[in-house]
């Protein structure tokens, strides 16, 4: 783990005396390295080592009889800021419909989220009705109509020949009528370059103005996640992001990335398959993670 | 990459950049500018507009030696597994077509009976790749239907069955197990002159963790190729240099979109030229 490697590399420098830049440089590597193996992206991690080193070389490290266990402190402060706070909450709309839309690349864990949240927004006293946006994917309507049913929540459809964008705006009226106050809206996993498919979310935005935009990203997301993450806001205004599969062995740097290229608050981790699986985020677990 | 007057540490910082952004991974990028200073210094290269492309040949021979093909053998019997949402059963509504575009009978196997709808939506790819399916109703054992694919199979002459599995973590101890029992069930069942493919399918926007994953589906069934996926977006799948380094597993598709015709066989030139 980093702490061990850390450990280690000031236990060889302690026996020196005095600490000095070089030897906290060395350390920075190790960081640097953990922080690659963990998926943290290149230019997040250049950015991380600069703020962390500033502050190794500092009083509070080159002062200390234990500096290998300040640096790993630094380290670990400086990373669970970096995720932001615990806000785990759901932004419900003062009065009338809260409209929340899930959005993300293929396969991320979309349609499965929204049964997760839905079962999640039921249980906090509210009426969610879950929208089949996904017109495109084979069986996409039946896979959220199976969720919907697993939750107990109604699933608005109007089968795969209508636009997703008048299936949203059909899905407000029938929520109004049927006395539902949060709209869940599933939508196509996407790719950020596809023109066309972006262009549809912001009409979609356009339509239905929701509250809240939430990206749903897959926990094993490499480098790239710095690009989705960055495509999606800048294209379409991103509010949260909820991050799934953490029940796997992935150290999980794609949360870094994402929370600094939006600073949007990472609200929810899915943790298996099953409706109960999702938890609130904690930055300090997520920071421990990352660290291995 | 910017212009480089001469061949500096710049030159090679920037490289080291450029891989590690694609998710070849830290040991792998050491490993590869340790060959590639080796390769500049053995071939006298002085032109800094041709480091990259010396790069560039390294990373296709390392490639080439671990390319295969479409198995292309009958009888033939593909098992498809993978992490969730990776792709598995868009890719075998992909190869089911291709396998019909060669005039052969394909039947597919509806091994998922866990996930919701997934059974509905591989029966919507048979069908548009004109192959037969055989399915269970939910919650039956993955097993059990294999097992009936593969003697429907045998009774009615087919050419190749692909059979879809629920998409699990390669740290699920007992999914791997039920992996293991599919296995037996087509080590066992297939026809004695079979060819018999465990195709791996590995989401392109995948980091590090690809690794692992390879290791412990591999250790479970034996993977025998890999399909790449979701390459027609921006993430470059560096990743598999690792995992061919460790796991000699031959990639040979690539998936680059959602449609039927969007699997293309693994090629190693085109794979480096995106990824430099
Ligand atoms: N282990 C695990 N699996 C998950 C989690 N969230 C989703 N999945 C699985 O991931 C796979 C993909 O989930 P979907 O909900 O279909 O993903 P999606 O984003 O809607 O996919 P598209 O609509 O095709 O873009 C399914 O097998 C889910 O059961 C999670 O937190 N942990
Ligand atoms: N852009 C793109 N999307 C792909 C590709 N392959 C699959 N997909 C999409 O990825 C999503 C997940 O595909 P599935 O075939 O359901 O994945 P799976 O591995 O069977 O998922 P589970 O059974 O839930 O584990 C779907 O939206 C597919 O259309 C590809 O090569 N490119
Ligand atoms: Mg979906
Ligand atoms: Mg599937």
């Amino acid at each position: 783990s980093l702490s061990e490697k850390l450990q280690n590399v000031f236990k060889k420098l302690r026996s020196k005396g005095k600490l000095s830049e070089k030897d906290v440089k060395k350390a920075m590597r190790e960081v640097k390295l953990a922080l690659l193996e963990a998926d943290v992206n290149f230019k997040v991690v250049k950015k991380f080592i600069n703020r962390v080193t500033e502050r190794a070389v500092g009083q509070e490290v080159m002062k200390s009889l234990t500096p290998g266990q300040q640096v790993v402190k630094i380290v670990r402060d400086e990373l669970t800021d970096l995720m932001g706070k615990t806000s785990s909450q759901i932004n419900y709309s003062p009065g009338g419909i809260t409209v929340i839309l899930l959005v993300g690349l293929q396969g991320a864990g979309k349609t499965t989220t929204a049964g997760k949240l839905a079962y999640r927004i039921k249980k906090e006293g509210h009426y969610p009705l879950l929208v089949a946006a996904d017109v495109y994917r084979p069986a996409a309507v039946k896979q959220l109509q199976v969720v919907g049913e697993r939750a107990d929540v109604p699933v608005f459809a109007m089968g795969e020949k209508n636009s997703p964008v008048d299936i949203v705006k059909a899905s407000m009226s029938f929520a109004k009528n049927n006395g539902r106050d949060v709209v869940l809206v599933d939508t196509a996993g996407r790719l950020h370059i596809d023109e066309t498919l972006m262009e549809e979310l912001h009409q979609m935005k356009k339509a239905v103005h929701p509250h809240e935009i939430l990206l749903v990203v897959d926990a094993m997301t490499g480098q790239d996640a710095v690009n989705v993450a960055d495509s999606f806001n800048k294209k379409l205004g991103i509010d949260g992001v909820i991050l799934t599969k953490l029940d796997g062995d992935t150290r999980g740097g794609a949360a870094i990335s994402v929370k600094a290229v939006t600073e949007c608050p990472i609200k929810f981790v899915g943790t298996g398959e099953k409706l109960e699986e999702m938890e609130p985020f904690y930055p300090d677990r997520m920071a421990s993670r990352i660290l291995g | 990459l910017t212009s480089h007057k001469k061949i500096d540490e710049g030159l090679f910082e920037e490289l080291e950049e450029v891989l590690i952004t694609a998710d070849v991974g830290v040991d792998t990028t050491i490993e590869l500018m340790d060959d590639l200073r080796e390769k500049i210094k053995q071939e006298k290269t002085s032109n800094p507009e041709d480091v990259k492309d010396v790069l560039k040949a390294l990373i296709q021979e390392k490639l080439k030696q671990y390319s295969g093909k479409l198995p292309d053998e009958y009888p033939l019997v593909i098992m498809v597994v993978g992490v969730n949402g990776s792709g598995k059963t868009t890719t075998i509504g992909k190869l089911a077509y291709k396998y019909r575009e060669k005039g052969k009978k394909v039947l597919v196997g509806a091994g998922d009976t866990f996930r919701a709808a997934a059974v509905e939506q591989l029966e919507i790819w048979a069908n548009r790749a004109d192959a037969g399916i055989i399915k269970h109703k939910a919650g039956s054992d993955p097993s059990a239907v294999i097992y009936d694919a593969l003697k429907a199979a045998a009774a009615r002459g087919i050419d190749v069955v692909i059979c879809d599995t629920a998409g699990r973590l390669q740290t699920q101890k007992n999914l791997m197990e039920e992996l293991k029992k599919i296995y037996r069930v087509i080590t066992n069942e297939a026809p004695k002159n079979a060819a018999v493919e465990v195709l791996l399918v590995l989401d392109a926007t995948t980091g590090q963790n690809a690794l692992s994953q390879a290791k412990l589906f591999k250790e479970a069934v034996d993977v025998s190729g890999i399909a790449l996926t979701k390459l027609d977006g921006t993430a470059k799948g560096g990743i598999i240099l690792a995992v061919t380094n460790h796991t000699h597993i031959p990639i040979k598709l690539i998936g680059v979109g959602e449609g039927i015709e969007d699997l293309q066989e693994f090629d190693p030139e085109a794979f480096a030229d995106a990824l430099l």
